[in-house]
């Protein structure tokens, strides 16, 4: 049994390039350091969604392999199922070999049927990876691709910038944050798992008293935690329901407490500008919450989720090498 | 040495659903519920 991804769909809004077989066949992919498997729809897909989307045409790939173990990820609107399959992968001018991924030939529900991106890209570790397949980056590894065994995320605060982010795989670029990394050991690895020491509002801790784990992950839009926690944290910082989904008046930005996480002892402070989406709804603006319930069952679990909403304020860095996460302030 | 892969941002499907005014007919229809956290939010996972 392999765990779940934790992909937030809805949310999502980076989006990369990859290409799959020879000659050529493009995907727009998420880069997921919530899950370990790549997985792209199928040309025998039958669902609306896969039609929507680039579909993966093996018969026109002469690198393509069978490999024909079936494929399932659940979701709470369906199961995406398909099959797995050898090919060599290109991202930005790597050239993975062999590589194992899922072609889908069934897609959950409408959702997908309108989300920009045709599949997903797993970078979490292999104990993730639905039927044992070896994840991309192990194999970047394996095969010698990477310089260092390490990839990093920046992800661009305005949507108006031509540059919306970057992955670099292989290292990371001291330009996209300030000051140093602080490192931070992963306490397991699966999902890029971290210990938190506490969680303050305004300098008083409030939640995470004894600490608590968190992830890391790419691959989920906002911030999560347990309900009962983002309740009281929805409360806090004034959000209320309208429409189905917790909003915050945008005027009151200003009057909002600052949200810290302490990690390892070093304090990563969210202003209210920083853990709210701002966005403009019928003409006018609209300033929905960037924290989101969602309890993640033991063993897995309980932990938070450190979504975009964090990753676009602190550059991060996922160290395979050294099994640790560094962070630092984006630029 | 560093691989380099750009990433573009495009407004998340939730955005797109609430510019047609689809997102609350979404979450009744998948029995999403934001504000009360029930079991069935596990389309979230």
């Amino acid at each position: 049994e392999a765990n779940e991804p934790l992909i937030s769909y809805l949310d999502l809004e980076y989006f990369g390039q990859i290409s799959i077989g020879t000659p050529p066949q493009n995907f727009t992919v998420v880069f997921d350091t919530g899950s370990s498997n790549l997985w792209v729809p199928s040309i025998y897909c039958v669902s609306k969604a896969c039609a929507a989307h680039n579909q993966f045409q093996p018969v026109q790939s002469s690198t393509y392999q069978a490999v024909g173990t079936p494929f399932s990820i659940e979701y709470g609107t369906g199961s995406l199922t398909g099959i797995i399959g050898s090919d060599q992968v290109v991202i930005e001018g790597l050239t993975v070999s062999n590589q194992q991924f899922a072609e889908s030939v069934s897609e959950p529900g409408k959702a997908f049927l309108d989300v920009s991106f045709d599949g997903i890209l797993g970078l979490a570790y292999p104990s993730l990876a639905v039927d044992g397949v070896t994840p991309v980056f192990d194999n970047m590894m394996a095969q010698n691709l990477v310089e260092l065994p390490m990839f990093s995320f920046y992800l661009g605060k305005n949507p108006e910038s031509p540059l919306g982010g970057e992955v670099i795989f292989g290292g990371f670029d001291p330009s996209r944050f300030m000051g140093t990394l602080n490192w931070v050991p992963v306490t397991q690895q699966g999902y890029w798992q971290i210990q938190l020491d506490n969680i303050q509002l305004n300098g008083t801790v409030v939640f995470c008293m004894n600490g608590c784990q968190a992830i890391v992950d790419t691959g989920t839009s906002l911030i999560t935690g347990p309900t009962k926690d983002i309740k009281k944290l929805q409360n806090y910082i004034g959000a209320t329901p309208v429409d189905g989904e917790y909003a915050v008046d945008c005027n009151n930005l200003g009057m909002m407490p600052d949200v810290t996480f302490t990690i390892n002892g070093v304090p990563y402070t969210l202003a209210a500008q920083a853990y709210t989406l701002t966005d403009k709804y019928a003409g006018t603006a609209f300033c929905s919450s960037g924290f989101q319930g969602l309890d993640i069952a033991p063993p897995a679990g309980p932990f938070w989720i450190l979504g975009d909403v964090f990753i676009r304020q602190f550059y991060s860095v996922f160290d395979r090498g050294n099994n640790r996460v560094g962070l630092a302030p984006a630029v | 040495s560093l691989k380099r892969v750009t990433l573009v941002r495009q407004r998340s499907l939730r955005k797109v659903m609430r510019d047609h005014g689809q997102f609350s007919h979404f979450c009744k229809a998948h029995k999403l519920d934001m504000i009360e956290y029930t079991e069935d939010c596990n389309v979230f996972k």
